[in-house]
């Protein structure tokens, strides 16, 4: 499988190209969960709407108990979207830590959490202009890329 | 290389993969 922690890098360096208002560089900006929720309005507007983005708090600080709490809105969100939009709902195996996420900015956790975000960009209405945006980064990068791609359709495997 | 295959190059492995995703239709409830 894709080492979680190369890929948070690499979709850190795909994260980037939607140029979101929230710092996007480290895996310690993502930990609050607000740049990945300007990323997921743009990717579907019409699901992870202005009312949805509202309700993730824009600054919880150091407070790690509040960015788990955007976390896990935002997860669930994913959850609902991967099974009511997509039509295939996430395996518990690609669920990440989000307790990890947001109080030690683990990054093999928030691997499996931008995988998923992955997931919708590549899965989506828009998704022609997501992978184009794809194609147009580093190829280690999409190397990276299509690994954890590939690593989430293959999901009959344990 | 004599086993080598035309096309089986990094970048044409890469554009190979996301021009299938980019041809596949887009995942519906159904």
């Amino acid at each position: 499988s894709v080492d979680k922690a190369e890929l948070c890098g690499s979709l850190l360096t795909w994260l980037q190209t939607f140029h979101v208002p929230p710092p996007c560089t480290s895996p310690q900006d993502l930990s609050s969960g607000l740049a990945i929720a300007y990323v997921l309005n743009q990717i579907d507007p019409s699901w992870f709407n202005e009312a949805w983005l509202q309700g993730i708090s824009d600054d919880p600080g150091p407070n790690w108990r509040l960015k788990v709490s955007n976390l896990k809105k935002i997860l669930q969100s994913l959850m609902e979207y991967s099974q009511d939009v997509l039509g295939h709902p996430i395996l518990e195996q690609h669920l990440p830590d989000v307790n990890l996420i947001g109080e030690f900015s683990d990054p093999e956790e928030l691997g499996k959490l931008l995988q998923l975000v992955l997931d919708c960009a590549i899965s989506c209405e828009k998704k022609q202009e997501h992978i184009q945006r794809i194609m147009t980064l580093e190829e280690s990068v999409q190397h990276v890329v299509m690994k954890a791609i590939q690593e989430l359709m293959t999901k009959d495997t344990p | 290389d004599p086993n080598m295959k035309v096309g089986a190059t990094s970048e044409g492995v890469l554009a190979n993969f996301f021009n299938s995703l980019l041809s596949k239709k887009t995942g519906s409830p159904g």
